[in-house]
C-alpha cells in the first residue's frame, strides 16, 4: 500500500511507503493527529568567511549557510512486526540510519538513530541534525530544559534580558537540550526527549531540530588547538530520541516521567546458567 | 573485592567543562574514556556482590557493555541464563528488555516462575547474516530488582517475521 503503519493501542505512526519517511503520528488516547515529517540534514561548517573569520569548531558552532542539506530525501525501509514490537528500519545513507520503534503498551515513539562515520572526503566539515517538521503554528517559540529541571521558553532572535543584534541566525538560536525540547501551538505539543545533552533549536515555525553528530576540519582558534576531527575513520554514534505527541495539558506528566526513566534507566545484569544459594555468613 | 571509588573519581574528573562539552583534545578525550572504563570494572564487582547478597544467589554476573550495539556474549552463547534488572527510580517501572541472542526460540520466566511473553526479532543489519534479538517485558519494583530466567528451547526460529524490504529508486 502507499502507506506503512506501525501501531499499538495508544500510538499510530504512518510512513510514506514511497519515501520511507515518517508522515504522521496519532495519539489515539487523546484523539490527536499531528503531521510530522522527520529526516536528517547537515550544516556545512564554516571555515571563516567575509563576515567573520570565525570557523566552526569544538567550542563554536557556526554553519556556513542558513539552510542545512538533507542527508537523503528518502530512506530504504525494512519493516519488523511482532506482538511485542513494531519497527521501521530506515537506511538514509551509508553513514546514517534509524529505527523507529513502537513497543506494546508504550505511549511514545522511540527513534534510535545511528550516524557516522561522517564522510569528509569533500573537505567539508559537517554538523548533522535530526529535524522534525510539523504544521504547528508556534510563533517562533520553543522550550528547552535546563539540566533536566527548569523548562525555559525560547524565542527566535531574542534574549529576555538584553537587546540582541542577531548575527548568527542559526547558531544564535541554538540552545543546550539536556533532556527535552518541545514546541506547541496551545493545543497540541510535540516533545522530543534525548538520551544525552545535545544542541537544539526551532528555526522555522512548527519545526524543531537536534544536533546528533559533528565532524569538523578546522580549529576554531578558541583554545583546544585542534579540529573536532576524530582519528582514523571517525566515530559512529548511536542514540535515541523519544517522541511524544499529546495535548499541551497532558504533555508534562508524560515527559517528566519519561525523562526520569531515561536518566535513571534500569540496569541489566546477566548471569549464564543457574546460580547457587548464597549466604553472606 | 568491589570498589566504587575509581568510578567516582573518574566521574569527578569528568566534571571538567571540557569533558562535559567535548571541547578537549582527542588524546584527552581518550584518557577520559580510559578512566571511565577502568572505573567500571571494580564497580561491577561491587554490584555483583550486592546482587548476590540481596538475592541470596551467587552467580557469575556479567555486564554487557556493548548492549547498545547488540553485542552480549552471555545471551548470544548461553542456552540458559538469568537476567537481573535493577531499577534506580523510586517507582515501579515497566520496560522492554532487548538482548542479542542466537537463532532459536526462547522461554522466559519471571521472578514468580510464570512464563513471560517473548519474541525473537530479526535485526536487519549491514552484515550478511541476520542478527536476532530476544524481546520481553519486565516489571521492576521501585529501587529494586527483578530476575528473569531465559532458556533456549529450539534452534529454529519460527516466530520471526519476514522482513519487508523494498529497495527504493531515488526520484
Amino acid at each position: 500500500s502507499r502507506v506503512l503503519v506501525i501501531e499499538n493501542k495508544y500510538i499510530r505512526a504512518t510512513f510514506d511507503s514511497d519515501t520511507g519517511l515518517l508522515m504522521k503520528i496519532e495519539n489515539m488516547e487523546e484523539n490527536i493527529l499531528l503531521e510530522v515529517s522527520q529526516g536528517f540534514f547537515w550544516y556545512n561548517a564554516s571555515v571563516g568567511d567575509g563576515k567573520s573569520s570565525q570557523a566552526s569548531g569544538a567550542y563554536i558552532f557556526r554553519p556556513g549557510a542558513r539552510k542545512p542539506r538533507p542527508v537523503s530525501r528518502w530512506a530504504q525501509i525494512s519493516l519488523v512486526k511482532t506482538d511485542l514490537v513494531q519497527e521501521v528500519h530506515q537506511n538514509f545513507s551509508a553513514w546514517c540510519s534509524q529505527v523507529i520503534r513502537l513497543y506494546k503498551g508504550q505511549r511514545h515513539l522511540e527513534l534510535e538513530w545511528t550516524v557516522g562515520p561522517i564522510p569528509v572526503e569533500d573537505d567539508w566539515g559537517k554538523e548533522v541534525i535530526s529535524r522534525f517538521d510539523t504544521p504547528l503554528k508556534t510563533k517562533g517559540e520553543f522550550f528547552t530544559d535546563s539540566n533536566g529541571r527548569e523548562i525555559l521558553k525560547r524565542r527566535g532572535d531574542y534574549r529576555p534580558t538584553w537587546t540582541l543584534n542577531q548575527t548568527e541566525p542559526v547558531a544564535g538560536n541554538y540552545y543546550p537540550v539536556n533532556t527535552r525540547i518541545y514546541i506547541m501551538d496551545g493545543q497540541m505539543q510535540l516533545t522530543v526527549l534525548t538520551d544525552r545533552s545535545q544542541g537544539g533549536s526551532s528555526l522555522q515555525d512548527g519545526s524543531l531540530e537536534l544536533m546528533v553528530h559533528r565532524r569538523l576540519l578546522v580549529d576554531d582558534q578558541r583554545g583546544v588547538g585542534e579540529a573536532l576531527l576524530e582519528t582514523n575513520t571517525g566515530d559512529k554514534v548511536r542514540g535515541r530520541h523519544l517522541v511524544v505527541v499529546s495535548s499541551v495539558r497532558g504533555a508534562a506528566a508524560r515527559h517528566r516521567l519519561l525523562a526520569e526513566q531515561e536518566v535513571l534507566a534500569p540496569q541489566v545484569v546477566l548471569a549464564p546458567g543457574s546460580g547457587s544459594p548464597y549466604r553472606s555468613q | 573485592s568491589g570498589n566504587s571509588a575509581p568510578l567516582k573519581e573518574a566521574m569527578a574528573v569528568l566534571q571538567h567543562h571540557d569533558a562535559v562539552s567535548g571541547t578537549a583534545k582527542q588524546n584527552v578525550v581518550n584518557d577520559y574514556a580510559k578512566q571511565l572504563a577502568a572505573g567500571w570494572g571494580p564497580c561491577e564487582v561491587l554490584v555483583s556482590n550486592a546482587l548476590a547478597q540481596l538475592s541470596q544467589y551467587k552467580q557469575n554476573f556479567s555486564f554487557c557493555r556493548e548492549l547498545n550495539i547488540s553485542i552480549c556474549p552471555v545471551s548470544q552463547k548461553s542456552e540458559r541464563f538469568r537476567v537481573t534488572v535493577y531499577n534506580p527510580v523510586g517507582r515501579k517501572v515497566d520496560r522492554m528488555v532487548r538482548l542479542p541472542v542466537g537463532q532459536g526460540n526462547y522461554f522466559v520466566k519471571d521472578p514468580n516462575d510464570k512464563s513471560v511473553p517473548s519474541n525473537v526479532v530479526m535485526v536487519p543489519s549491514s552484515y550478511q547474516s541476520y542478527q536476532f534479538e530476544l524481546l520481553f517485558p519486565v516489571s521492576v519494583p521501585a529501587l529494586g530488582f527483578s530476575s528473569y530466567s531465559v532458556t533456549k528451547v529450539s534452534g529454529r526460529n519460527d516466530q520471526a517475521r519476514h522482513l519487508l524490504a523494498r529497495p527504493r529508486k531515488p526520484k
